[in-house]
């Protein structure tokens, strides 16, 4: 399993449809302070299934719809999408058979948060079920958010027991 | 289960205790089970830099703390390897030698794990296969340019 | 008092209103008081870089974040000079371009404020008007040896 | 008023007597990975009064003397002392006429603080004082510490009110 590309539309910065690919091993993502790098990271927690608004640097789950800028208006929803490379067959379960999975969220300014797996509708349930035992979750161990790195480290016993019982 | 917590627990303690002198060049450290209850015992992180003594973990530097995380996550890995991995800014508190450890340690680990990694340091820009760049031509408005590696080292300075 | 806590609130907000542009290149930010009590009202923060819209503070970049707070700290400094300020490694989150507004911020409040900073930046570091460098050269055991700017910066990357 | 030096001496990695000079405007801090540079600044935090153990990156206080290396016993006692810079005679009070100010904290295994004013014993109160309207002291705005910048913006309103009133 790996990540083919994300797809955004309205996600905070990346008001614009957006497709970012992730062709090979190590992809290097660049650019000046506050042009858009860690949104990408928030955009794919979010579309896992995150849903405290404070891991997401908000103070509503809305506040990752565009809110406009200096030449545009707001706009009325979010949405992203994950794509992934099954061709090893190593997600299991429903989706076992299919080469491609992609994973979708869209949320409105009523904060209505829609789910989908392939383009059809599910519940947020339903994602993360999928990603059950593959250690790909909002909160997974294996996504380090800026400046959370050492916080690792100095997690409490119960905390870091969490991240074994995820690899488990 | 606790069996299986057990076996999961000793697997990454034995990646762990020859992870992190690999990633400090000496030193030692391992996990400890805090409680006797397997079913909901705490996990403690036991870390030593080479010729110190073991202190606590918050006394370690921040570029200590830094490098044991990695050796800590990349010890996770190795037991079950999640399919990617995002780090954004890790390498910020290291020195120009332990990046390139850090650097190491992520081309090593890239054979398992898929990364996608965001950064300013140009060392651990050079390791990138493929680079995305994000940039804010119209104000507040995000997009992606592509970008080599040459320019790219030129890239992280403008704004 | 009441009086002294507005009129330093007033001073302290013109100072930030002007800094927070010139430090952004743009852009406008402001404190605000929340409450109506002058004897315990608390101060909030509004900050929005050039081009984009004013959002919650939360959510600007870690590189944002960290000039707003310089801007914040030198207005502090524009009314009362503090004998001494120590920077650890605040540079860190900044692209190549901003570290550069930043040592222009630093070399120009150093003329009221003296300044200690701890960086692994070879741009800060030469900005420095004296070097203390720092080395375990027997494990576990800090002494200072003196540096001079160009070994320094080869210096960085030795551990 | 400026800092011309501290010495140090058996507070955490610095355990040999150490005097370090800060002779101009901006002094520079370099070197490795935990070779000792942010052990400075927590040594100016503790001779000023800081008195809780985990901004000292501690379990206790006593965690700042010197614990042993490879080659080297723990010991008993830290000491930090700083001298200032008083020329400008912007220190008022009882020490304003002296050119030089010096401020020093003892303490041994028993967890047993000893402080003194250009060499005289005093309590901690009167260091504390000593700096009142200064702007220093252990929890002052002007020094910020490893990773700690952008938790000023983030600041609760108390909070950022508090350093107000410190420039007051
Ligand atoms: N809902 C939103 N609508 C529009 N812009 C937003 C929204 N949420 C966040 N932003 C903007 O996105 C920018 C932050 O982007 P991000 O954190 O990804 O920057 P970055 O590239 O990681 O920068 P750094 O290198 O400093 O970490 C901020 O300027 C913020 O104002
Ligand atoms: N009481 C003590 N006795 C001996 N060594 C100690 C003591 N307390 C802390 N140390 C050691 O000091 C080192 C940390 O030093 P410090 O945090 O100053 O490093 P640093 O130079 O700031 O590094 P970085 O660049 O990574 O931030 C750690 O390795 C720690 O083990
Ligand atoms: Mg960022
Ligand atoms: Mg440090």
């Amino acid at each position: 399993l790996s990540l083919d590309a994300i797809k955004l539309m309205g996600f905070k910065s990346f008001v614009d449809p957006t497709i970012i690919k992730f062709p090979s091993i190590r992809t290097g993502v660049v650019g000046p302070n506050g042009c858009g790098k860690s949104n990408i990271l928030d955009a794919i927690r979010w579309v896992m299934g995150e849903s405290s608004a404070k891991q997401l640097r908000g103070e509503s789950i809305i506040d990752v719809i565009f809110n406009g800028s200096r030449d545009r208006q707001p706009i009325g929803q979010a949405s992203v999408e994950l794509i992934f490379n099954n061709e090893d067959h190593s997600l299991g379960g429903a989706y076992a058979k299919y080469n491609q999975i992609s994973v979708k969220r869209i949320v409105d300014r009523e904060a209505q948060s829609t789910y989908f797996l392939n383009n059809v509708r599910c519940r947020r349930r339903d994602i993360t079920d999928v990603f059950l035992g593959t250690g790909l979750g909002a909160r997974s161990y294996s996504m380090i958010g800026q400046g959370t790195i050492t916080s690792l480290v100095e997690s409490k016993p119960e905390e870091l027991r969490e991240h074994l019982e995820e690899v488990a | 289960t606790k069996q299986c917590f057990k076996e999961t627990f000793d697997k990454v303690n034995e990646f762990f205790k020859s992870y992190f002198p690999k990633v400090f060049g000496g030193g030692t450290a391992y996990l400890e089970l805090i409680g006797e209850d397997l079913l909901d015992a705490g996990v403690a992180l036991m870390a030593k830099p080479p010729g110190k003594k073991v202190g606590n973990i918050h006394q370690l530097s921040g570029g200590e703390k830094t490098l044991t995380a990695i050796a800590l996550v990349f010890s996770l890995f190795q037991l079950n390897p999640a399919p990617f991995c995002v780090l954004d800014e890790v390498d910020a508190p290291l020195d120009d030698t332990n990046v390139g450890h850090f650097c190491n340690l992520v081309k090593e680990m890239s054979e398992k794990v898929q990364f996608i990694f965001v950064s300013h340091n140009k060392e651990t820009i050079e390791m990138a296969t493929h680079l995305v760049g994000i940039t804010m031509q119209e104000p507040g408005v995000s997009r992606v340019v592509s970008v080599d590696i040459d320019s790219a080292i030129g890239m992280v300075g403008t704004s």
